[in-house]
């Protein structure tokens, strides 16, 4: 057993969680933030079988996957000013650390 | 040294750190949320020595068991209605991963 | 690659993170609470590659050290009644584990 511990958006947890746990993988929630941006962002405890790990892995890569999408209007001083070009933002993403683990234990 | 991360629940938590504080033992509290019933949680972190690790999960197995107890009557539409048999739900337990550690620092 | 593992006190939190951020590490953010005294603090994750585990070290080392610092006066019964020695209080400190990474991720 390896301890996923995975960083990723608050836009993508919803539908992460209920990938993980329709194919019966078990994780915590916890409520962090983004050292840099100071943004809030969400930190998954996932303690996973070797056997699972890619499985796992490839739930997270298509459910968090960093893409870009057009901004909604920024809210300018005079409302009637639209921007010549879409503003693009960098949304979704995800950073994990896989941890080994000596032991689990469950009472 | 290794660190000891232990999801419980919080009708717990109270009873779990007395009794690991009385033995002198160190412990941080992390509010979490359960991944599949979406229900508050609590993760501890626990940097332990080697030769405590039983002792510390003995700990939790006492304070942390896995237990069914009588639910209090559910409110049903009719307030006269009782149920003719009580019922019961499972509360407590205890995942726990014991993680190796490669150096403990304190500034 | 290791994952470090910090509780540091509220009041350091802000310093340590620029101090990390303008040397271009990164870090998460949990806010957590000490299990003896019940008071708010911080754990931080930050996955750093080997050779710059012993920099931010020092980081942690120099925003968070244990110090101790003159009370404000304590709210007496009776305002007109001074301490006649200031009290002095400890704060700051780190708590710090290196837990070895098998594999980092990034999507
Ligand atoms: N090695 C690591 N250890 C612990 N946590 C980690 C980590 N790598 C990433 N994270 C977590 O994942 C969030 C998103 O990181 P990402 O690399 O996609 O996106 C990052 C990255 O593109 C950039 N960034 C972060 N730190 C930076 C730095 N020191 N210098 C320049 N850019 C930075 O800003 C974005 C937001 O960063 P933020 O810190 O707010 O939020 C981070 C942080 O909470
Ligand atoms: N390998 C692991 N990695 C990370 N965290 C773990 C974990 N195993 C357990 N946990 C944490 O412990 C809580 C209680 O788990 P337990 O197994 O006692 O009790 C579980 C289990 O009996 C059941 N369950 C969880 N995931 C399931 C799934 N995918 N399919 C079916 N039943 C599930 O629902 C109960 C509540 O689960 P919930 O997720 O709300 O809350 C979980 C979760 O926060
Ligand atoms: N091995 C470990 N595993 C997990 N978390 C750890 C840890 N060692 C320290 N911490 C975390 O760091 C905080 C500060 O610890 P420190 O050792 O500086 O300062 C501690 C220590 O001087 C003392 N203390 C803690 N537990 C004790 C105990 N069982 N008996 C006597 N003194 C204790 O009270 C201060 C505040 O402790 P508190 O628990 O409120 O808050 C702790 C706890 O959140």
């Amino acid at each position: 057993m390896k301890l996923l511990i995975a960083i990723v958006s608050n836009d993508d947890v919803r539908l992460l969680l209920e990938a993980l746990v329709e194919e019966g993988f078990r994780a915590t929630k916890l409520a962090s933030t983004g050292g840099f941006l100071r943004k809030g962002n969400t930190t998954l405890l996932m303690g996973i079988a070797n056997e699972d790990i890619d499985g796992v892995l490839q739930i997270i890569r298509k459910t968090c996957r960093r893409r870009t999408v057009p901004y909604p209007f920024p809210v300018t001083e005079h409302p009637g000013m639209i921007p010549h070009e879409a503003i693009n933002v960098e949304v979704g993403g995800a950073t994990i650390f896989v941890i080994p683990v000596e032991q689990q234990v469950r009472y």
